[in-house]
Order: C-alpha cells, then sequence, then structure tokens
C-alpha cells in the first residue's frame, strides 16, 4: 500500500541524507556513532530470516541487504573520518556519551517477556523492534546537548523518524483490508514515533518554517 | 495465528 512504500522510501532516503552528510563534510560532525551501531545490529538482528532463505519477495529481500549493508557502510566511513579528521572524530566521541547499556538492556528483557514465538529467530526479531523504537536516544541526546545541528543531519534524523511514523497508517490499512493486528511491531512503533514528536514539533517550526534548527 | 506471524514488513 501508498504509506508502506512511502515509508520505505523515506527509509531510504534517510541513509543517503545521511551517506551524503558523510561525504559532503568529510567528518562525522553531529552523527552519533552509538546510534550508528545500534542500527547495525537491528538489521542483523532482523534480518537473520534471510538465513533461512524463506523470502517474502526479492523487493523485501533487496532492502533488507541494502539497510544490513549501508549501516555497516556507515560505520566504515566513520572509521575513516577517525584517520583523516582525528579532532573532529575526537570531538564527536565526546559529545557521543549516552549509555547504550540502557537501552541494550532493556530491549533483550522485553524481548524475552514479548515475542511470538520462543525460538532464536523470533527472539532476535523482537530483540530488533524493541531496540529499533530507542535507537535514536544517544543521536537526539547529543544534539539537544550540543543545542546545534547541521541541516543534514536534521532531515537525517526527520526522514528517519517519518518512516516509522507511516507504518502506523500502513498497519491501519492492514488491519482494514487482511485483517492484520501485529501488535508487537505496532506497539514498539508507536514507542518510536513517540520518541521522534519533539524532534518534529521543532522541525516544523525551524526548518519549514525558515530560521536555524536549535534544540532546548 | 499470533504465533505464526510473518515479518513481511522491513
Amino acid at each position: 500500500n501508498i504509506f508502506r512504500i512511502s515509508a520505505d522510501l523515506s527509509h531510504l532516503a534517510s541513509i543517503v541524507i545521511l551517506l551524503e552528510t558523510i561525504r559532503k563534510t568529510r567528518q562525522v560532525d553531529g552523527i552519533s556513532l552509538k546510534t550508528q551501531l545500534l542500527y547495525v545490529l537491528v538489521f542483523c538482528t532482523r534480518y537473520l530470516d534471510l538465513l533461512t532463505f524463506r523470502w517474502t519477495s526479492l523487493y523485501n529481500t533487496l532492502m533488507k541487504f541494502f539497510f544490513i549493508g549501508t549501516s555497516i557502510y556507515v560505520i566504515k566511513l566513520m572509521q575513516e573520518c577517525k584517520i583523516k579528521n582525528p579532532v573532529a572524530y575526537k570531538d564527536m566521541m565526546a559529545r557521543d556519551t549516552f549509555q547504550i547499556k540502557y537501552l541494550l538492556g532493556p530491549s533483550a528483557i522485553l524481548a524475552m517477556v514479548f515475542n511470538y514465538k520462543f525460538t532464536i529467530l523470533e527472539l532476535c526479531w523482537s530483540f530488533s523492534v524493541w531496540l529499533e523504537s530507542v535507537a535514536i536516544l544517544p543521536q537526539l541526546f547529543m544534539l539537544s546537548r550540543s543545542g546545534k545541528a547541521g541541516t543534514l543531519t536534521t532531515h537525517y534524523i526527520f526522514a528517519l523518524g517519518l518512516y516509522r511514523a507511516l507504518y502506523i497508517p500502513n498497519w491501519i490499512w492492514r488491519y482494514y483490508t487482511e485483517n492484520r493486528f501485529e501488535k508487537l511491531s505496532i506497539f514498539t512503533g508507536l514507542l518510536q514515533t513517540a520518541l521522534y514528536s519533539d524532534f518534529f514539533y521543532i522541525y516544523y517550526k525551524k526548518v519549514i518554517k525558515g530560521g536555524g534548527f536549535e534544540l532546548p | 495465528s499470533q504465533n505464526e506471524v510473518e515479518h513481511d514488513e522491513l
């Protein structure tokens, strides 16, 4: 459906914007390495079903490889910046101080409690949706502490937030057309979108209505 | 059923 396609396209756009940000500035200014590492973990645990070869569609399979590949590529680009621009890299690391154990631990526990089946594949899948819902926190934390962000960084976060927000009308659509109600995705998706809500509001006020981007 | 949810979303 239209919402699902738009969501996936905005997810793709967010990654293109992120890669463009790193390429253009040749440094990692404003990007949280911790959030990016969490996304590698999210995609690697979610798409373990690639190994079972029970593929749903060519589209799904290609997108899964794309998300795993680009998330690892981002880490590689950021590590290159460590050599090319060590001062900026150190500056980023000094500001990227969110303790991710507070995201990893609860996500693992929630995955053990809420899952569709107590199998490795399903537990990893559930862990990935819980972790994804909070993976942006180190990035938002970094932004709120520095107070300012580059335009591309804000577009990246916006596109990434929009992706999960668009999944919500997709789930409503699927509930009415397929009677499908996938409670874990829906709950974590709502949580994820809620975490972006402040950001969306500031983005709307500052970026769309003009003016610089500044977080309180 | 809920026990056999197909993860066809990304």
